[in-house]
């Protein structure tokens, strides 16, 4: 782990004064290694290490503290600081139906996610409407029909029709019936993909939903910014979430994705079953990509 | 790629930065630029254009394969074991190699053994149709193993010559799930020989360093892994993960995956790739 390498860096200057620049580069070396090897963007952990650099040198080591503890402790600090200090909520509109619309590259989990949402605001006691809006992808329709079976919420879908018409009739069912909550699920796409990017935004101008949550896998490694950056240009991103956490992935991509976009990461995934889903935790996650 | 045209500490740190930004992760780029080093101190080369040409050599040799992805046993059927983690593309894959086969003269069949997954199976029939392929299916919530080995006999008794077995996506971090694969690969190997069986890992071109634990855990489980498939390189991930992976481990990468559509599915080619990364 990081902190066991560099309390190996740290015995060669045991009782020292102050840190200056060059008897913490060895240290520094280290912790961008680690923050690398753990998938943070190459920018993000350029920036981070100039910044625990600032903060480093001219810190005066005192008696009770050793200078590899010092430095783990701003590393801590500063990433729970930029990965969001704490636990940020769900949004929920005051007047119903409040929308929440999910987006991401195919395979990243967002069907998935839509379920988890049905069924932890159903135990909330609200009334919730899943929208089937990925006409593209076979069987993605049944897929979520089977997953609204399982947790008895309503799916409205219109089979192959195109997203915005779907999500359309779903807004209007959700009126008259009283639906508190709908969930959009989307079509995975690139985000290079300018015509599907278009799709979300035109979903988005008719629908003007409370959320639209990004789901990222968290195994994705450096490309994270760049797809993170173009969802939230084009769409305003109002959370992550961080899908496939249950793995052994370091979840670098959490840092970089908060680092380029400010975007609040909200919850995790933690496995396939509907009920594994958490709150993000900004402490756990820095323990977790420093190994 | 615009970089310092001088042969000099700066060049090497953009190419590294290259490297690191392309998945390739620290080790293994550490390991190519001192390969690069010492090339370039040994033959005194000082020109940049000629240290990138040597870069994309050294990057080509470690990823090279000089066998034919699309080779079959000469006694049929051959059964491709299709795993990898959750969403990296395996039905998808399935579905885009038979009808590789198909247009190849090869009989070929899929089979469902991903009974888990919410319309896994409804999924897969759509892609068997759109190829033209026998179809083999059951129930969900069957033990695949005895989906797989009832699709083998099938596949032995109607002269397939290649069967593609899909599974469902697991995390190689949960090792009831691994030893189901075991299971799966043993229950196939008690109807073809154990040489006709090759299990293909299906990488997610977005990976970061994770997929080198996919790969060991992967291989583990299933007693080797005959090659790679890595989609979605139709998106700005690079995939140099591949690199680490072949530095560390001979597993050769067979076909990569360019987009949703059937004809998505291109046999890897090294010398493209390595211009890809370097764009
Ligand atoms: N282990 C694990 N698997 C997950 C998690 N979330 C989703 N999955 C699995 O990941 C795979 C893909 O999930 P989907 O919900 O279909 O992903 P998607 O983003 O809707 O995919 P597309 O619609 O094809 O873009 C499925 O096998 C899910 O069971 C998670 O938190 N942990
Ligand atoms: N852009 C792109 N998308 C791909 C590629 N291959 C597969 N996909 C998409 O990735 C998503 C997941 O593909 P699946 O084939 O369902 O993945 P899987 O591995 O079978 O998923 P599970 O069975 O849930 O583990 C789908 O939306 C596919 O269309 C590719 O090469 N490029
Ligand atoms: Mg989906
Ligand atoms: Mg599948």
């Amino acid at each position: 782990s990081l902190t066991e390498k560099l309390e190996a860096t740290f015995k060669k200057l045991r009782g020292l004064g102050t840190l200056t620049e060059d008897n913490i580069k060895e240290a520094l070396k280290e912790i961008r290694r680690a923050l690398l090897e753990a998938d943070v963007n190459y920018k993000v952990t350029k920036d981070f290490i100039q910044d625990v650099q600032a903060e480093a040198v001219g810190a005066e080591t005192i008696r009770s503290v050793e200078p590899g503890q010092l430095i783990v402790k701003i590393v801590h600090e500063k990433m729970i600081k930029l990965l969001g200090e704490k636990t940020a909520e769900i949004q929920i509109s005051e007047r119903p139906p409040s929308i929440i619309m999910i987006c991401g590259l195919q395979g990243s989990g967002k069907t998935t996610l839509t379920a988890k949402l049905g069924l932890l605001y159903k135990k909330k006691k609200q009334k919730v409407l899943l929208v089937a809006a990925d006409p593209y992808r076979p069987a993605a329709v049944k897929q979520l029909q089977t997953l609204g079976k399982q947790i008895d919420v309503e799916v409205f879908e219109m089979g192959q029709s195109d997203p915005v018409t779907i999500c359309k009739g779903a807004i209007s069912k959700a009126r008259k019936e009283f639906v508190d909550l709908i969930i959009f699920d989307t079509a995975g796409r690139l985000h290079i993909d300018e015509e599907l990017m278009n799709e979300l935004s035109d979903i988005k101008k008719m629908a003007n939903p409370r959320e639209i949550l990004l789901v990222a896998d968290a195994m994705t490694g450096q490309d994270a910014v760049n797809v993170a950056r173009e969802f939230h240009e084009k769409l305003n991103v109002t959370g992550v979430v961080l899908s496939k956490m249950d793995g052994d992935a370091r979840g670098g991509a959490a840092l970089s994705i908060r680092g380029v976009t400010g975007c609040p990461l909200k919850l995790v995934g933690i496995g396939e079953k509907l009920t594994d889903l958490e709150p993000f935790h900004p402490d756990r996650m820095a323990s977790r990509i420093l190994g | 790629v615009g970089m310092a045209a001088k042969v000099d500490d700066n060049l090497l740190d953009e190419i590294e930065e290259i490297l690191i930004q392309g998945d390739v992760g620290v080790s293994a780029s550490m390991k190519i630029i001192e390969n690069l080093k010492k090339k370039v101190a040994h033959d005194n080369i000082k020109d940049a254009e000629q240290v990138i040409t040597e870069l994309k050599t050294e990057i080509s040799l470690i990823i090279q394969s000089d066998r034919d992805p699309g080779q079959l046993n000469e006694v049929g059927p051959t059964v491709w074991l299709i795993m990898g983690v959750n969403g990296t593309g395996k039905t998808t894959s399935v579905g885009k190699l038979a009808k590789y086969f198909s247009d190849s003269g090869k009989k070929t069949m899929v089979a469902a053994c991903d009974t888990f997954r919410a319309a896994a199976v409804e999924q897969l029939s759509i892609w068997a149709e759109r190829s033209g392929v026998e179809f083999i299916k059951a129930k969900d919530g069957t033990d695949p193993a005895s989906v797989a080995f009832d699709a083998v006999s099938a596949a032995k008794a109607r002269g397939i010559d290649i069967l593609l077995v899909d599974t469902a996506g697991r995390l190689h971090t949960k090792s009831h799930l691994m030893e189901e694969l075991g299971k799966i690969k043993r229950v196939i190997s008690k109807v073809v020989p154990v040489e006709n069986i090759k299990p293909k890992l299906v990488l997610d071109g977005t990976t970061g360093q994770n997929a080198l634990s996919q790969v060991k855990i992967f291989t583990d489980a299933v007693e080797g892994c005959d090659g790679l498939i890595v989609t979605k390189l139709d998106g700005t991930a690079k995939g140099g993960v591949v690199i680490a992976i072949a530095e560390e481990m001979s597993v050769p990468i067979d076909f990569i995956g360019l987009g949703e559509q059937i004809d998505d599915l291109k046999p890897f080619d090294p010398q493209s790739y390595v211009d890809a990364l370097f764009e």
